[in-house]
């Protein structure tokens, strides 16, 4: 099974 | 004020193309290097960056650096307007709460203004990190397009596979599995048609088909496009906007649980 990460999970906010 | 001019306002149209099925509205921030917009989709799960550079334009002028709103099926209905071949001018005061968007037609005998109003949005900046990336693909935007919509037929998700002999894509579904595999081209006649590949290491990544195939509305704007792939980190599907700048998308892998 695989899950979907939030692209947020690798850029931060700035 | 702010006022910038596009000879053909068919790239405008291709651009908005491009972005309206994963932004309902977005901000284009406007200053004296040119427009840029950065969004993330309503799910949050990729991210679209715009860069027009303000030498791109024929004509280009930014007193004040300014913040645009707007709503981009509502762009979308302004532009099917115009003509292809019709120039777009984009204006706004400072501080104004509505854009105007002037299409003339090449030979100047028609002229038509369309005023919009401006949204306020919530922006949410995200910082992108400077990354080398083990494996930079480059193919033709058409091929990359229409493998991602052939694949999409079968399974929900497409695993990207770079090594140095090609690229393969696969997908698996309750009817079967598929493999389109492609090489590095060793020559070609149009450099259009080429298939580069530049690996440090060998990487796999998962991606959802849904966002691929959302990514693939830009292959009017490019003969090529570039996907950058790293181990545990977005994949950036990159489209030059010949002249004016680019367009890049970015998502977030499918992790195993």
């Amino acid at each position: 099974r695989t899950k979907q990460n939030r692209i947020s999970h690798y850029f931060k906010k700035t | 004020m702010f006022e910038a001019r596009l000879i053909n306002s068919v790239t405008f149209k291709k651009v908005l193309d491009a972005i309206k099925d994963l932004l309902n509205e977005a901000s284009f921030d406007c200053s004296e290097a040119g427009i840029q917009l950065q969004a993330m989709d309503n799910s949050h799960v990729s991210l679209v960056s715009l860069a027009l550079r303000s030498d791109g334009f024929d004509k280009y002028r930014c007193d004040r650096n300014l913040t645009m709103g707007m709503n981009l099926a509502s762009m979308s209905k302004i532009f099917r307007c115009s003509s292809n071949d019709d120039t777009v001018t984009i204006k706004a005061q400072d501080d104004a709460d509505t854009v105007t968007f002037m299409f003339e037609s090449k030979k100047q005998e028609k002229i038509s203004d369309y005023e919009m109003k401006l949204m306020n949005l919530d922006q949410e900046h995200l910082g992108i990190p400077d990354t080398d990336f083990s494996c930079v693909i480059r193919m033709p935007a058409g091929e990359f397009a229409r493998i991602v919509r052939d694949l999409s037929q079968f399974g929900e998700s497409i695993v990207i596979s770079c090594t140095k002999e090609g690229v393969k894509f696969s997908t698996s579904g309750d009817i079967g599995s598929a493999n389109v595999k492609l090489a590095q081209t060793s020559s070609f006649e149009k450099e259009e048609e080429a298939v580069i590949i530049e690996m440090q290491e060998p990487v796999t990544l998962t991606f959802a088909c849904q966002y691929l195939n959302s990514f693939t509305k830009a292959t009017p704007l490019a003969n090529q496009v570039q996907l950058s792939m790293s181990d545990n980190v977005p994949l950036v599907v990159e489209y030059q906007i010949p002249d004016l700048g680019h367009l890049r998308y970015y998502l977030a892998p499918k992790i195993e649980e």
